[in-house]
């Protein structure tokens, strides 16, 4: 029996929306500790990782681990017609090959049931071992999503540089180049619109915008996102969910030949 | 030249 209520479904219309476009169908992961997801993009160069601990839901009850294989979009359709401000019920009992979506408006006055068949989705699942990284850039998620945007309309790669000077994104393509620096600053009014660089060692990477891109779907869901890099491993874009987890998603960088 | 780098080739299976 699975039964967990999200007091704030605008979450998880959120995170949905922050993983459609990267992943099609992936298996939900239910346990003791909390709601999570691992998965590829159907060329494997990306990995999307999602955690919603348990504490962070009003209810939360796993009788047993178990895992709900779901097609994204589908689970997305049916969360676009919870409001903003509904609570969501996620439910699932043993046996069943179906899960339900429960919404509730804010004063009880609407609840909608929408049920969804399970799929048997066989994935992978990658152990990704925690690790130092050379640079971490912690920035305001609106800034980073805008340098994504903007470079993805003059090429389609993108170098990340962490040097002393700051972080610098630089594209070219057939119209152009273009880089853009963004320096540390600690200096503002709020704490989320700091730019905040730690560097170990100086590290430059080359990245595709489109995947940067698609990660940046995450950005309602945190006024900041984190960047670690290192020269070994692929890039790590953070965004933290208040008070609940996190999305992570992981890119494998080009290798210069 | 640059190709485009795979998960696979740096999480193993758990």
């Amino acid at each position: 029996m699975l039964e967990l209520r999200l007091v704030q479904g605008s979450l998880l219309k959120k995170v949905l929306d922050a993983m459609r476009e990267l992943v099609n169908d992936a298996n939900f992961d239910c346990s003791a500790t909390g709601f999570s997801l691992q998965a590829m993009d159907s060329s494997h160069v990306a990995l999307v990782a999602l955690l919603l601990r348990s504490e962070g839901f009003e209810h939360y009850r796993c009788d047993r681990n178990l895992s709900m294989g779901m097609n994204l979009n589908n689970m997305s359709k049916m969360l676009r017609c919870a409001g903003n401000d509904d609570i969501i019920t996620i439910k699932a009992d043993d046996g069943t090959d179906s899960v339900t979506f429960m919404f509730e408006s804010p004063n009880q006055d609407k609840i909608a049931d929408f049920e969804m068949k399970l799929m048997d989705i066989d994935s992978e699942h990658l152990g990704i071992p925690d690790a130092e990284y050379q640079a971490i850039v912690r920035m305001p998620s609106s800034e980073f999503a805008r340098i994504c945007k903007d470079l993805s309309s003059i090429g389609d790669t993108v170098v990340i540089s962490v040097t002393k000077e700051g972080v610098k994104f630089s594209t070219a393509g057939d119209i152009g180049t273009a880089n853009i620096v963004c320096r540390q600053n600690k200096t503002v009014d709020k704490p989320e619109e700091a730019t905040i660089i730690e560097m170990q060692e100086p590290v430059s990477l080359t990245f595709a915008l489109r995947y940067l891109n698609s990660f940046t779907k995450a950005t309602p869901l945190s006024d900041t996102v984190t960047i670690s890099l290192s020269s070994e491993l692929p890039v790590v874009v953070e965004y933290k969910i208040a008070e609940m987890g996190y999305i992570r998603y992981y890119l494998a960088p080009k290798i210069e030949e | 030249r640059s190709s485009q780098g795979r998960m696979l080739s740096y999480f193993g299976n758990s």
